[in-house]
């Protein structure tokens, strides 16, 4: 399994779609304080399965949804997208079917979260299957937040091994 | 259950050990089972010995050092199970030049060995030179987020 | 002892106010005391509007943006009570490079108006090149530090 | 008052002495990771009187004292002088007599600290009034350590207030 590219569309700052290719080797992500990369590493972790509103900074997991500016209005859905080359079939069973996998996740207003694999709705849990077995997902030692150093360095002892122990 | 915690913590100790030694040019350090205030919470101690200095808890180090550590941490249980891709979210920060190379270096030997994907977002622009490309985020239209492809002469404006 | 407490508040919200609007080039921010667990315990919430941006607590805003209004929040305390010298430790460390030329500019108009003497611990190229002079701290013995002078063409060595 | 000069004899790193002139403007202070600016920034707080060993990322107060390196042994004592020109007479009563302070601290194995201006003991308190008169001291908003920024973005807000009140 490699991962191809990323899509975002209406979540956070990313009002119009947005297209990121995840390539082989250091891909760098760079721009001003602010201007959305740190939503764009969240957005990962959010079509991934995380749960937590606080791991992408909100009250809610609805405030992930563009919340307008001065000059664009709010939006009503947030969708992101995780393309997926699976040309290699070492995908799980039930995601092996296909060369390519596409996991969406999407939330609309007062709906809540939905999780689509190749076009059929899936479950949270048989997506996180998917993830476990490539040691992603959004706690693993894959996705390392801004801020997840500080953390690790610190906190106290258990609360320390808490926060690696997602990733083991 | 417990078999198999204490089996991964060796391996992931033993990857510690030497990628601290690795980023330092020496020294040692290892991780360490601690009992909690609760007795069943056990927690994890970090001891290092940055060559040429004393023995010490990783709160005492520098904080470079101390971030340095915690990447070889991180990267200790990231080689325990390594994954197709790897995001990175300004862990360089408190790093001085000679040091991010290391880090940066170690990220090569790291693609290298597994073929990882590195995403790593960044200010510094010595991270930048060693990466194979560059994306930009801008907020050109307050509020808006927008990628953008960035060449390395464009990156010194972007980052600012 | 309340009353001196709620005047010194005023004062410190002002000035935050103030210091924010202009690290920010626009936007509003203001400081509450809210009320603890312990009704005794009243703590401190920054809320903050950047340009453009939504309305939100400090804890919502990105990286560097927090640090920026907490150099405002930092200032704001310092000017209601200016000292002859202040000493910053690496605060510049997640600012992007047009945000460390506003901190540092700050700084200035600070010396300006309190002849204030600052000490500024910095691995930020941009940084020192605003300082009126440079002093490097290296340890080429393992353990042992060693203050030496820096032009600045040098620091980009030092900082290595 | 203006502060003229930091002399450390002995204090972590600085096991030879070491000098920093103080002067008007923005001086900056650059090096490697680790190679003892904290050190430096430390000495201050800690010549002002800080006395949480904490606070100078110690277990004890005695470990400030030069522990030995590969080459160098262990020291004995460690001792932080602050040069002040008091040469426009600010200073509070009982520090104003000359027009130039000598303020020292020192600590001896076994002996704890002692603290010195212009030649003579004076008692931590007293000097916390000098200090506090300046608006200086090792908790004010005059002395920003490392980390402290990312304590205010992060601590609830009644620690947040306590983090910020010894500045007020
Ligand atoms: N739902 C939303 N709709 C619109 N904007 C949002 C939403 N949620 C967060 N934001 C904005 O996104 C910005 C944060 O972006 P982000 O954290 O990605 O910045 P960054 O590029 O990582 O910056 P830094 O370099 O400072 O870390 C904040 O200013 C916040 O106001
Ligand atoms: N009593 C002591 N004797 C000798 N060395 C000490 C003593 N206490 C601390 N040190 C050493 O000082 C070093 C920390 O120095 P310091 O925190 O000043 O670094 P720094 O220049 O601020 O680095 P950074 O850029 O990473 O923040 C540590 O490596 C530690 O081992
Ligand atoms: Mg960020
Ligand atoms: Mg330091």
């Amino acid at each position: 399994m490699k991962f191809r590219a990323l899509k975002i569309r209406g979540f956070k700052g990313f009002c119009d779609p947005a297209d990121l290719p995840i390539r082989d080797g250091l891909s760098g992500i760079v721009g001003p304080n602010g201007c959305g990369k740190s939503n764009l590493v969240e957005a990962i972790g959010w079509v991934m399965g995380e749960n937590r509103p606080s791991a992408v900074r909100s009250d809610a997991m609805e405030d992930v949804i563009f919340s307008g500016s001065a000059t664009r209005p709010a939006g009503s859905s947030a969708e992101v997208q995780l393309i997926i080359d699976n040309s290699d079939r070492t995908a799980p069973p039930g995601f092996n079917d296909d060369t390519e996998l596409v996991i969406a996740r999407r939330i609309d207003r007062d709906l809540g979260s939905s999780f689509i694999a190749n076009g059929r709705d899936v479950r949270w849990r048989d997506l996180q299957l998917l993830f476990a077995d490539s040691a992603t997902g959004a706690r693993s030692s894959a996705l390392i937040s801004q801020g997840r150093t500080n953390d690790i360095i610190n906190s106290k002892p258990s609360a320390r091994k808490g926060i690696l122990e997602d990733a083991a | 259950g417990r078999e198999r915690m204490l089996t991964a913590f060796e391996t992931v100790n033993t990857n510690f050990k030497q990628l601290f030694s690795e980023l330092f040019n020496g020294g040692s350090a290892r991780l360490e089972l601690v009992e909690g205030d609760d007795p069943l919470d056990t927690g994890l101690e970090i001891l290092c010995h940055p060559p040429g200095k004393r023995f010490s808890t990783i709160s005492l180090l520098s904080g470079g050092e101390q971030t340095l550590t915690a990447v070889a941490l991180i990267f200790a249980f990231f080689m325990a199970n390594p994954a197709p891709i790897c995001v990175l979210d300004e862990v360089d920060a408190p790093l001085d030049d000679s040091n991010v190379m290391k880090f940066c270096s170690l990220m090569e030997k790291i693609v290298q060995r597994t073929g990882t994907r590195f995403l790593v977002i960044t200010h510094n622009p010595i991270t930048m030179s060693h990466m194979d490309r560059l994306y930009g985020v801008t907020m050109q239209e307050k509020g808006v987020s927008k990628m953008v492809s960035v060449d390395l002469t464009e990156a010194e404006k972007l980052a600012a």
